[in-house]
């Protein structure tokens, strides 16, 4: 039932760990 | 009669009422302009006014949820509601409606008269139980029930003769999610905008806070009776003390290994999407930082 | 004196009728007195339609620069993002209903319409606005009210929002100053290519001294509606997308920012629309998910305490 919710929180999780070397190479 | 003995279980929606009360202040509101206008006197002179209209729901098994109304014509010719109006009303409210069935009549008043049966005998074709819904207008500060009585008809043998004659029910209020926030808001004339993190926040809990202190005063009423019941103040009443047991057996209201696994399942996601939220905040604070040693550090410019 | 407004002053109508103050000034009606009866029934008419675009009709007059509402009734028609004027297939229901409304009494025209947009907050698509434009043509004056029953559920508090058009071709002065929402990617275009062609009016409510009487002994009853509610549970799907068109903001945010030098500074177009950059808005989007998530859990632990850790 949670199926739909922990896949779209698993999605926030990998997008913010991709952004921050991204702001961090623009340094 | 007094109560009603049929088991029916009547749920009442919010809507109902506040339909009620328009049809009313509109017709009230007409009328007293109507009569100042023509120069009769005050319109504190004029009597209140009758109104009529529709109760529409649907009866699953013993339940009865009455979920809307509509308004209809006094007919004075047949001392009844105008039939041609209703089919049309009804057939209007079927292609929007069309779960809902006409579950009885409604009127304003103090009390059920003798006339409404009538009407009520009328509407028995369509619906062979019919309920009746009464609103009493008047306002009285002091009161602190609703002014809606719910009447069913039942067949009593009086002075030998079976009559059909009014008795109350019993109901309860019931409201959808968003009907409930909708009365909220009209009731509060909260705004709609969305304000700051605090002040939704003391909204919020202001709502809970006042829901618990209903309940608290109310369980401070039952246990000052059942006090003085022990005491011997007030005569035992074996029916409310067993009614206190069933309910106080009934707690804890929900311990079950499912319950908790899903309590606290809810309980961490809302943790983890704070700390998502509150990891993507520092992120745009970062960025922010970035982009101003940039500028600060640029040698181009 | 709050029940004057119940009166329905024929003569005065037909007068602005002739007048048409609103001909001159494209900004002519500034605000919105909607019944209590009107909110309640749009909510729950909206509601009902679950992730369907539902429409109805608001029954009401004027007075000066506000459009009153008096009441409102559901139209047989769904799917109201599909076509401009959607509503023309219910013209015959429209007529009929409005008759019998005035048999009855009610003797106030039409004055508006109402739809909902389940889940992608309140404003006036491409379609709304033609159609709006359509109407503010030939049944002036006329309104356009849009309600989110989805997030009126979520946040606990009613989503709704009331818009008038400009005429084609129409630069109003001024940027219209409207409260941030959260608009889903898949309707970021639609939104943003025709927020400049309307307006919104302020909106505020108005209840009978009857409807107030009735409401405050209501709460003696629906106090428990209120403590047994939980917003956590209803609105699952919801949340999901909400979290889920969040992630794909990033995504995007995250793009541009690889490709610029200075992320979170503005353009010289942006300072001047006074925008957020991409990553503010979507930190201010996560923030209104978060707080609508706590507030609920909130509920379910106050409600966990006050009923579970009580032992005979």
């Amino acid at each position: 039932k949670g199926m739909r919710k922990h896949t779209a929180l698993d999605k926030w999780n990998t997008q913010l760990r991709s952004l921050y070397p991204t702001i961090c190479n623009r340094v | 009669a007094a109560s009603s003995s049929s088991g029916l279980t009547f749920k009442l929606h919010p809507l109902v009422i506040l339909n009620i009360s328009d049809h009313y202040t509109r017709v009230k509101s007409q009328a007293a302009q109507h009569h100042l206008a023509t120069g009769n006197g005050g319109a504190g002179d004029l009597p209140p006014p009758r109104v009529y209209g529709c109760v529409i729901g649907v009866q699953r098994g013993r339940t009865v949820e009455i979920f809307n109304s509509f308004e209809l014509l006094y007919d004075p010719s047949t001392h009844s509601l105008d039939r041609a109006f209703l089919e049309k009303k009804q057939e209007l409210y079927k292609k929007v409606f069309p779960n809902f069935y006409i579950l009885g009549w409604y009127s304003t008043g103090s009390e059920a008269q003798e006339s409404d049966m009538h009407i009520h005998k009328a509407l028995m074709d369509i619906n062979e139980n019919p309920v009746y819904v009464l609103l009493n207008p008047a306002i009285n500060p002091a009161q602190k029930d609703l002014p809606v009585t719910i009447y069913e008809s039942e067949l009593h043998v009086i002075d030998g003769s079976p009559q059909l004659i009014f008795v109350r029910s019993s109901y309860t209020i019931e409201t959808v999610e968003a009907e409930r926030i909708s009365v909220d808001h009209v009731a509060h004339l909260k705004p709609s905008d969305g304000g700051s993190a605090a002040t939704q926040l003391a909204a919020h809990l202001t709502g809970i806070h006042s829901a618990i202190k209903m309940l608290n005063s109310r369980i401070r009423v039952l246990h000052e009776y059942l006090v003085a019941m022990q005491k011997g103040d007030i005569p035992c009443e074996n029916s409310l003390l067993r009614q206190v047991s069933s309910l106080l057996r009934r707690l804890p209201a929900i311990e079950s290994g499912k319950f908790q696994d899903d309590f606290l399942m809810e309980y961490n996601d809302t943790l983890l999407v704070t700390y998502l939220a509150m990891l993507t905040n520092c992120s745009s604070a970062m960025n922010e930082l970035v982009d101003k040693i940039n500028t600060a550090y640029d040698r181009h410019s | 004196a709050s029940d004057a407004i119940f009166y329905y002053d024929e003569a005065a109508q037909a007068k602005l009728q002739q007048e048409k103050p609103w001909v001159n000034d494209p900004h002519y009606f500034k605000r919105v007195k909607i019944s209590a009866l009107a909110l309640l029934k749009m909510v729950v008419h909206a509601r009902s339609g679950g992730n369907i675009e539902v429409m109805g009709l608001m029954q009401g007059k004027t007075d000066g620069d506000a459009i009153i509402v008096m009441d409102a009734f559901a139209l047989p028609v769904e799917g109201t993002e599909t076509r401009v004027n959607a509503q023309a297939d219910a013209y015959e229901y429209m007529v009929d209903y409005s008759q019998t409304n005035k048999q009855a009494g009610r003797l106030e025209n039409a004055v508006g319409w109402y739809h909902s947009h389940p889940g992608y907050g309140c404003w006036l698509s491409g379609i709304d606005v033609s159609t709006q434009m359509l109407n503010q043509q030939y049944q002036e004056p006329f309104l356009a009210v849009v309600i989110d029953p989805t997030r009126t559920v979520s946040a606990g508090k009613v989503d709704i929002g009331a818009f008038r058009t400009y005429p084609e071709g129409y630069k109003p002065p001024d940027e219209p100053v409207s409260e941030y929402q959260t608009i889903p990617l898949n309707k970021i275009e639609d939104f943003g290519v025709h927020c400049k062609q309307y307006y919104a009016l302020d909106i505020t409510y108005f209840k009978s001294s009857l409807d107030s009487h009735l409401l405050d002994l209501l709460w003696n009853k629906y106090w428990v509606n209120t403590l047994s509610s939980s917003p956590l549970l209803g609105n699952g799907d919801y949340v999901a997308g909400q979290i889920s068109d969040l992630a794909e903001k990033l995504e995007q945010a995250e793009n541009q920012l690889a490709h610029t030098r200075f992320g979170s500074m503005l353009t010289p177009s942006q300072r001047k629309k006074e925008e957020d950059p991409a990553l503010a808005k979507i930190k201010r989007d996560s923030t209104k998910i978060t707080v609508e998530q706590v507030h609920g859990l909130m509920s379910q632990v106050i409600k966990d305490i006050l009923f579970n850790s009580v032992r005979p």
